[in-house]
């Protein structure tokens, strides 16, 4: 923001470049590159709002530490949005990279979950660029998206790929036979190797013999 | 399970294709299903019990047994030159609890790699790759995390001897937390104050000997030893440390960048930040790897969510899946598409780095802010989501979830240490909040 503020934002670095940018229109019905706009919007204007509190409380004299700590929570905001909107921008270009056509149209309904639900996660933020309407279509647009994404649900969770062995889980078998297992495992535990425990036979017992 | 299979029958992708975008190329996602199936088929790989149901001792022994078989087969499983083969191997056979090498694989090895010279590397990354020695990074000290500037360790430099003197001149000064630093370790990494002729030039780097590589006794002026349980990474000896006098020769400071010569000169790195470059490489990883957590707690909930049946919709003849409830895919459905972002970004972000490293070799450190800035605040912001994420997936669970058979909390311990290790995220968060202002 500062070399913004100082009229060299042409020496920004790529991943801040957004920064200097000015709002535009948006078009949610255009897709995910759209609701990128709508990050890069809270991101900005979080990072502006949260220096701008920083420098005003340094400019009302308070040490630069001082101001620092007073304005950490809002810095700690723009530094999450920061990063969401990367993770959100790679995933995007990520799937457009995809050449196998179903794998790229299941990721396609994947990121439409991504976005709307990063979108709405972030509301707050957001309160001024998007209409009560624009909210309303991008919630509606998130239960769909969870529907469509349903048939697809296990296959896009065994596509990870990770062998029983490695995932040590009794409810997270592949072969799904969760009950009976889920009996041996408890039948394995060290408290069943033996029908009476030493602990009851020492203290229980005579406890409840008195 | 016939549920299970009708899902998978649903299904409107081949999932080796999608296990080709998610690992990156088809030829790894193949070498990991080879990898995978030669391992179901040695038995000595299997555990020998639920490590659940496991003493921490017992769980480490268990690792080491196991580490002890893999040897044998390290060159006929895997390409040993692949990093990502090797990683892989470690999942399937040792799990995430953690293990004595742990730290060397992740952070040792690519720590000399980064920050060794061509000589040092020579002299020590091969024995190291062969696991002929076992080491570590200990940086943290118990009173400052990973407040660098606060780092009290000592190595000052003596030019009648051309040596280093590492020192813990307070308790608050022991390197703490450390992965296999208590009882696996017999080298480590060593960050620490380099002192010469009184000046202190901040951290820098050490190759250091704990322990006799015969007897495995630590040697004197080394006090070593286990911090005790944690919430979860059991099967891992997190340690102590500290220094009284030791010496190590001036060939032990890591000089790929900043240097020290026999004269006592220092020669600074190309750039202020070069040293935190193992740390940009770890926090990159962080991402993929938080992912996989994620994922693995998910494979986990989807799957039972599918096999789960309870109350009715509209069909009154068969309780329903829990996966067909709209809460349940409002719990889980985000997070997937979570967990296929972080892995994507987290290839992304290694592209970076390793595009960084070739920069920097070449003397283009420019890229070093705005990597550094924001692997801080990817690892602070996927760690948190990642846990939030696995908490969603062990309640989609319902009561199952809660026991240890679901596994899921050992995913949730595993994956939340993230959060404080390699930079609490409030820290990092700031870190980055200060190059967006600076911007």
């Amino acid at each position: 923001i500062e070399m913004i503020q100082n009229g060299k934002s042409r020496e920004l670095g790529p991943m801040v470049a957004y920064l200097a940018e000015k709002e535009s229109e948006i078009d949610l019905n255009l897709g995910p590159n759209e609701y990128l706009k709508v990050f890069e919007y809270a991101a900005r204007n979080q990072t502006w709002r949260a220096t701008e509190k920083f420098q005003k409380l340094r400019n009302s004299g308070m040490s630069n530490e001082k101001a620092w700590n007073q304005a950490s929570v809002e810095l700690t905001r723009a530094s999450r949005l920061h990063t969401r909107l990367y993770i959100m921008s790679t995933f995007i270009n990520h799937v457009g990279s995809i050449v196998d056509q179903k794998v790229k149209g299941v990721l396609i309904d994947l990121l439409n979950v991504h976005v709307t639900y990063e979108v709405m996660d972030i509301g707050i933020y957001v309160q001024g660029l998007l209409s009560s309407n624009q909210m309303d279509l991008i919630r509606n647009q998130l239960y769909v998206s969870l529907e469509t994404i349903r048939p697809n649900a296990v296959s896009l969770v065994d596509s990870f790929q990770i062998s029983d062995m490695q995932l040590r889980s009794v409810l997270g078998r592949r072969d799904g036979n969760v009950y009976e297992n889920l009996f041996k495992w408890a039948k394995s535990s060290p408290l069943n190797k033996t029908d009476v425990l030493p602990s009851v036979t020492q203290y229980l017992k005579p406890m409840m013999d008195k | 399970n016939p549920d299970l299979t009708n899902e998978r029958a649903s299904g409107t992708f081949d999932t080796n294709a999608m296990a080709a975008v998610i690992y990156g190329s088809e030829k790894f996602a193949q070498r990991r299903r080879e990898i995978t199936e030669a391992i179901s088929k040695i038995p000595e790989f299997q555990d020998s019990h639920p490590l659940v149901f496991m003493s921490r001792e017992e769980k480490i022994s268990e690792a080491c047994r196991k580490l002890a078989v893999l040897s044998n087969y390290w060159n006929s499983l895997i390409d040993t030159s692949d990093e990502e083969e090797a990683l892989h191997l470690y999942r399937e056979v040792l799990g995430l609890e953690g293990h004595p090498l742990a730290l060397h694989e992740t952070m040792f090895i690519p720590s000399l790699i980064a920050q060794a010279s061509d000589e040092q590397q020579e002299k020590w990354l091969g024995r190291a790759q062969r696991r002929e020695i076992i080491g570590c990074y200990a940086q943290t000290e118990m009173g400052h995390g990973t407040n660098l500037r606060a780092l009290e360790t000592t190595a000052t430099f003596d030019i009648s001897t051309r040596e280093f003197i590492l020192n813990s001149p307070t308790i608050t000064s022991l390197k703490w937390w450390p992965g296999a630093l208590g009882k696996s370790a017999n080298w480590s990494i060593v960050i620490a104050n380099l002192i010469i002729k009184e000046h202190n030039y901040g951290p820098h780097p050490f190759m250091v000997q704990l322990r006799d590589e015969k007897s495995h006794e630590p040697l004197p002026g080394i006090t070593v030893g286990d911090i005790g349980p944690k919430m979860a990474f059991n099967g891992a000896d997190n340690g102590f440390l500290g220094f009284k006098n030791y010496r190590i020769p001036r060939e032990n400071m890591l000089m790929r960048h900043s240097k020290v010569t026999s004269d006592g000169s220092y020669i600074k790195p190309p750039h202020a930040k070069i040293g935190y470059s193992s740390m940009v490489k770890v926090r990159s990883r962080m991402a993929m790897d938080q992912g996989l957590f994620l994922a693995s707690a998910l494979v986990i909930a989807v799957r039972y969510s599918a096999v789960r049946r309870q109350g009715y919709l509209e069909d009154k003849s068969r309780e329903v899946k829990v996966l067909d409830y709209q809460t349940q895919q409002h719990r889980l459905f985000p997070s997937i598409a979570r967990a296929y972002a972080f892995i994507f970004c987290g290839f992304e972000t290694i592209r970076l780095y390793d595009q960084l490293l070739i920069d920097v070799q070449n003397g283009n450190t420019s890229g070093m802010a705005d990597l550094h800035a924001l692997t801080s605040g990817l690892k602070s912001v996927v760690t948190y989501q990642t846990g939030e994420g696995i908490e969603q997936a062990r309640m989609a669970c319902g009561g199952h979830g809660y026991s240890m058979a679901s596994y899921i909390s050992e995913y949730y311990g595993v994956a939340i240490a993230g959060c404080t290790y390699e930079g609490e995220n409030m820290v990092m968060l700031l870190q980055l909040a200060r190059y967006l202002v600076k911007s």
